[in-house]
């Protein structure tokens, strides 16, 4: 099945 | 300092209802140009960003950007003792570490006022880069509440695809599956009707444990606006008067 992924990596630290 | 006055203490009641189960404690920067809230849920999975626009204020006054650390759970309890058409006006002197809330019954003379502790939060901002979406919906946020309550009772998870016949939503339990489609509705605009913007075929699938809870601020907007691409966080938006609430939610992969 499938797994959970994050946002980490999509939106960068200002 | 901060003052700020809102005409109904209901919008903020209901933008805690809509985070306090996501986020357990956050930063509201306040600037003259409004109030702001970003905060990510404890797994990464989620992000909340709250937007309160100076104008949607009575009265608004930020002499210099104050970040107000609050406790979602305490803010919930006090803001509860206020009745939704309460006027609400809060205050909070630079570098104080209370944060004092007045509300103003409409019809008496009852003021009632409270102070609530603020803390230190270090929290990073993130920058959210601006996407073009593949598909773009927006439809009436009571349907999208029912849609992912009903499918919630099935299964984990919902495929969200979006191709030229529509927006579907499939849930495939064990025990059970079923799927709703929602076409464009031609004769009908939001916010009781259907649009769907599309370049590409979208079909990603996420968690309806969050959908669920996003969608505690129906009672914020009539509309809610999903946006998405493959393989990237799906947005749902709700805008109203003084501002929005948007969501970032990272899909579901790999089989």
């Amino acid at each position: 099945s499938k797994q959970q992924g994050r946002l980490d990596g999509f939106f960068s630290v200002k | 300092m901060l003052e700020a006055r809102l005409a109904e203490a209901a919008i903020l009641k209901r933008l805690l209802d809509s985070i306090k189960e996501l986020v357990t404690d956050a930063n509201f920067e306040c600037n003259e140009e409004g109030i702001n809230l970003q905060a990510m849920d404890n797994s990464h999975v989620a992000l909340v960003s709250v937007k309160l626009s100076a104008s949607g204020f009575k009265k608004y006054r930020c002499d210099r950007p104050l970040p107000l650390g609050v406790n979602l759970g305490s803010f919930t309890k006090v803001l509860k003792c206020a009745k939704d058409d309460d006027v609400c006006i809060i205050k909070a002197a630079d570098d104080a570490d209370i944060l004092s809330l007045t509300y103003e019954a409409r019809n008496s003379d009852r003021i009632a006022e409270y102070e609530m502790k603020l803390m230190d939060i270090d929290a990073d901002t993130l920058n959210i880069p601006d996407t073009d979406y593949d598909a773009r919906v927006s439809m009436p946020s009571a349907e999208f509440t029912r849609i992912v309550r009903d499918l919630s009772q099935l299964g984990e998870s919902v495929r969200i695809e979006v191709s030229k016949e529509g927006v579907r939503f499939i849930s495939d339990g064990e025990a059970a599956n079923g799927n709703i489609l929602l076409r464009q509705t031609d004769d009908d605009a939001p916010p009781e009707g259907v649009t769907i913007e599309m370049n590409q075929h979208v079909n990603l699938t996420f968690s309806l444990k969050y959908l669920v809870n996003f969608a505690k601020s129906s009672t914020l907007s009539n509309v809610v606006q999903l946006m998405l691409s493959n393989d990237v966080p799906l947005l749902v938006s709700y805008d109203f008067n003084q501002g929005h609430i948007r969501y970032y939610l990272a899909p579901k992969i790999g089989d």
